[in-house]
């Protein structure tokens, strides 16, 4: 069972590690691990690993260019921006070349990110986990004590189905899971009505299921998507707390 | 160097085999798998794999609830709905369940579904592939004989940029481009004008960039999103064809 056979380690210096998970892809999870960990940058000290080992967004949604620098050859030193502390694949490969890579392979580079990166004392670290549930998001829940994960969805079928399997894989892992959020829960049109563009309900729909809390709806925005393209995220330029109604 | 070593089989009596793919998750892909093959099955025989192991979509866009036959305890026969021979890991597993499976146990699920399903003679199998460039896509990659490739992207940078390297995968693996389609390139609304709620220019991006062809563009609208959740692909529906322009 992947739950009993593993010894998770904790990282050094940092008090607390959550997970924003979603299984399935392209449903704002990135977008949403930016933005949480700039708003708790504002009055924490706060780090953002990508570890979508396959589709690093970081680099994209912070606007990074340059590569992380090393003191010793081994362990990495992130990289600031807008306050938070950030460290993805993507710093560390060409953008455009495909990581062509097995399972071992991204077992080491996950093991990399675990144990070389000098975080230096940290009150948050919001680990953006891979899609699916392959070994990259296997060998992170058992090689790492997770306080918490958050798990993202739209409101469709196809999302909530691909969020209960990765809700079950944390249950199996034993990872607490702290909510849901909803993202593009709904378009508001040019009358101020709610256009429900993707279906709805599948954040309640997890919620009630999984009796886990539902800690958000987030609207469909072209500021949301624009501030991916422009390398700002969102809540650097805004200051009240879209993403949750807690 | 992927391309060399590996000897590319053909699936006996199907005689094209295409792959729609985007690298990243959530855009479209396995929708547009689904209707392409309707469309084409209204006039050939058509196949379709789903050969996204971590998230199978097939089983809720086909509405199959049934596990498939075997004649002999090796070989799996398709399940036949809308007139498209259908296979995927989901039929076999319980929907909720993760297929919490590194890189060997991928690999061997992917080599049954090339070498024992009985696809009877086929004009066109389509195979809705995997998100990320990890294990499940080289092994394709690397084993079929796959005529083209067909991209799927959303206008944003963060999809282009997978695309892209979802691109360089397929050159690498001498996997020939068809083209790229561009999905929920625009809402119209109430005043009949487009919205460009998630940006735009990546789907011309990428066809300029990569000398490919644009395909098509797709609309955002409730029909395909509600069409996914009611499992009937919108064009059983449908009789124009709204995926290409070709
Ligand atoms: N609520 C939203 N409104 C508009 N665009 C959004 C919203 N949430 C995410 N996006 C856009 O959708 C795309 C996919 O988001 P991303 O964070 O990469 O998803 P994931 O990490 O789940 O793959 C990005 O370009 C992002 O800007
Ligand atoms: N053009 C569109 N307009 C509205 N909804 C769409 C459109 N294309 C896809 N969808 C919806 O978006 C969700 C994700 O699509 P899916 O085909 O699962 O993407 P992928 O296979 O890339 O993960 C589905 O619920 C689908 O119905």
């Amino acid at each position: 069972s992947p739950k009993s056979q593993f010894v998770k380690k904790r990282i050094p210096n940092v008090k607390k590690i959550i997970a924003i998970s979603s299984a399935k892809g392209g449903v704002g999870k990135s977008t949403i691990a930016a933005n949480i960990a700039v708003e708790l940058g504002k009055n924490f000290n706060v780090g953002l690993l990508d570890a979508d080992i396959y589709g690093p967004s970081i680099p994209q949604l912070f606007g990074v260019k340059e590569k992380p620098t090393t003191d010793d050859g081994k362990r990495l030193n992130p990289i600031i921006k807008f306050n938070v502390y950030l460290m993805s694949i993507g710093f560390l490969v060409d953008e455009k070349s495909p990581m062509v890579w097995r399972g071992p392979m991204v077992i080491s580079a996950i093991k990399t990110f675990v144990n070389n990166v000098n975080w230096s004392s940290l009150d948050y670290l919001i680990i953006d986990m891979p899609p699916g549930t392959g070994d990259a998001l296997i060998t992170f829940s058992q090689e790492l004590e997770i306080d918490g994960a958050i798990i993202v969805t739209t409101p469709q079928k196809l999302s909530v189905n691909d969020a209960m399997r990765g809700i079950e894989m944390f249950k199996k892992t034993n990872v607490p899971i702290l909510g849901v959020i909803e993202n593009m829960s709904y378009l508001i049109d040019e009358n101020n009505s709610k256009r429900f563009i993707f279906s709805k309900g599948g954040g309640e729909m997890i919620s009630k299921n999984q009796n886990i809390k539902l800690l958000g709806q987030i609207p469909i925005h072209e500021s949301i998507s624009k501030s991916s393209d422009d390398e700002v995220p969102l809540m650097h330029s805004m200051n009240e707390d879209i993403i949750t109604n807690e």
